[in-house]
């Protein structure tokens, strides 16, 4: 289980590394090493907590598997997020 | 992970610093 | 009894919480959080130095949150949590140049096929 973890967390490092790599670009400012390696920290912690608020909404909605519902009820507090993820859903529901 | 970076960008533009690094995620980290 | 402050209750304020005029500051806000990765940068309110009005620092303590504090009655919550332990882990990497042990860690557990 830790090395599935480990795995997880190697793939959220690297693509937080791209993500990283292109607003260097964009912003004409590079990262440093350290710096990715704590946002890719943040990112992964931060999905563990996600994962329980999801398990929560869909428990609460007496379900059993989690869906795009409960994924925007996790956006609620930001209106531009909400906004940002609903069209991002309705995109791939398409 | 983009508005952690935008906002690490951001900061290091405004310290003129040569990267982002430790002194300006940990400002950026509360509000983020 | 009722949810409104009794006369007693609003003379304790009034004589002790309350803020003034004639105080120096007159109005606390919280910066403004806002997505700056999903917003046009013309759109952004600047948030400028008004008098009387002082604006909080969420940072400004940052040097006493690298662990948690003793509770009393409520534990810490796991944002609390979260937010030390990225503390902790900027002060490990702070002085690091260069490689990043953490990186050197992780990189023999990346599998391509795991990565979008």
């Amino acid at each position: 289980r830790l090395s599935y973890q480990q795995r997880l967390k190697a793939a959220v490092h690297y693509t937080v590394g791209c993500l990283c790599q292109e607003v260097a670009a964009d912003k004409e400012m590079p990262f440093s090493r350290q710096t990715i390696a704590a946002i890719a920290e943040v990112t992964f912690r931060q999905c563990e907590n996600f994962a329980k608020d999801l398990e929560m909404f869909a428990r609460h909605a007496r379900r059993s598997t989690i869906n795009a519902e409960d994924v925007k009820l996790l956006a609620r507090r930001s209106n531009s997020l909400l906004k940002y993820i609903t069209e991002k859903s309705d995109e791939i529901a398409q | 992970v983009v508005e952690a970076a935008v906002r690490g960008a951001r900061q290091a533009q405004a310290e003129d610093a040569a990267q982002v690094d430790m002194e300006q995620l940990e400002k950026v980290l509360p509000q983020l | 009894k009722d949810w409104f402050l009794s006369e007693e209750e609003f003379k304790l304020w009034d004589r002790l919480y309350r803020l003034r005029d004639s105080d120096k500051i007159k109005e606390i806000r919280l910066p403004q959080v806002q997505f700056l990765s999903l917003q046009d940068e013309e759109n952004r309110p600047a948030e400028e130095p008004t008098a009387g009005v002082h604006h909080l620092s969420l940072s400004e303590w940052g040097v006493w949150q690298d662990h948690p504090f003793p509770t009393f009655r409520v534990d810490h919550s796991d944002r609390c949590h979260h937010f030390v332990n990225i503390m902790q882990m900027i002060e490990k990497l702070r002085h690091e140049e260069g490689e990043c042990s953490y990186e050197l860690d992780i990189k023999s557990h990346l599998h391509m096929e795991d990565v979008s």
